[in-house]
């Protein structure tokens, strides 16, 4: 495991960190849209089903197992705590599922490589992990004084996905039977995503203003 | 392309 890796794996725990405890610590969740958050635990469950069949690597395991815990988690304390679903933007957070998770599964049924329950739905959660922020950023537009750890939170989310690009690149060097196309470009169009959020967020920390996207 | 190399990541 490289460098690039590992800090993106980092980079991405954090993130998860600094959203559970800003709901868990102010009882609020205001600005976070609950569908990006179950479309990341749906991406989690599709994508780590081989977790008891096709072992890695301790890490790997642990990690996996983090990651489906903490989803869950996120998406329980904004579903069902008494206090803190009193502050989910509902009304705000309007994206629909569908056009998100429907071209997902027609991709992954027109281009997994092989056609197993297992692998169809691998290949569906990397099209889904690549699309799932959109809820997120589209309530951000929406929402006025976004607060500083839900800004961070997309900010750190969006770094994961930078330093996943730069190990891919690493690897591709380093490793001679490294090549995934469809890895690859889930990912490009993942962190392209984010540039017009990361403009915003350098932005307003250059003139240490409160951070807001342009509606 | 190898359908198996990226299960090492997450």
């Amino acid at each position: 495991m490289n460098v690039f890796r590992l800090a993106g794996d980092m980079m991405h725990l954090l993130s998860i960190v600094v959203l559970l405890l800003k709901i868990t610590g102010i009882k609020s969740c205001r600005g976070i849209s609950l569908k990006t958050q179950e479309l990341y635990l749906l991406v989690f469950i599709t994508r780590y089903l081989d977790i008891f069949t096709n072992f890695v690597s301790l890490y790997n395991t642990v990690m996996k197992l983090v990651f489906l815990g903490t989803s869950s988690a996120i998406v329980y304390y904004m579903r069902y705590d008494r206090i803190i679903k009193l502050t989910y933007d509902k009304e705000q957070d309007t994206f629909k599922y569908l056009l998100l998770v429907a071209p997902s599964a027609v991709l992954a049924l027109a281009t997994s490589h092989v056609y197993t329950v297992l692998e169809v739905l691998w290949t569906f959660s990397i099209y889904l992990e690549a699309v799932a922020i959109m809820p997120q950023l589209v309530l951000l537009q929406r929402t006025q004084n976004i607060d500083n750890l839900t800004g961070n939170y997309v900010f750190l989310l969006g770094s994961y996905r930078g330093l996943y690009i730069l190990n891919w690149i690493y690897r591709f060097f380093t490793e001679k039977h490294y090549r995934q196309w469809l890895v690859w470009t889930c990912g490009v169009v993942q962190t392209i995503i984010y540039c017009d959020f990361f403009y915003y967020y350098f932005l307003s920390w250059q003139n240490n203003e409160k951070l807001a996207l342009p509606a | 392309g190898s359908e198996t190399a990226s299960k090492d990541e997450l």
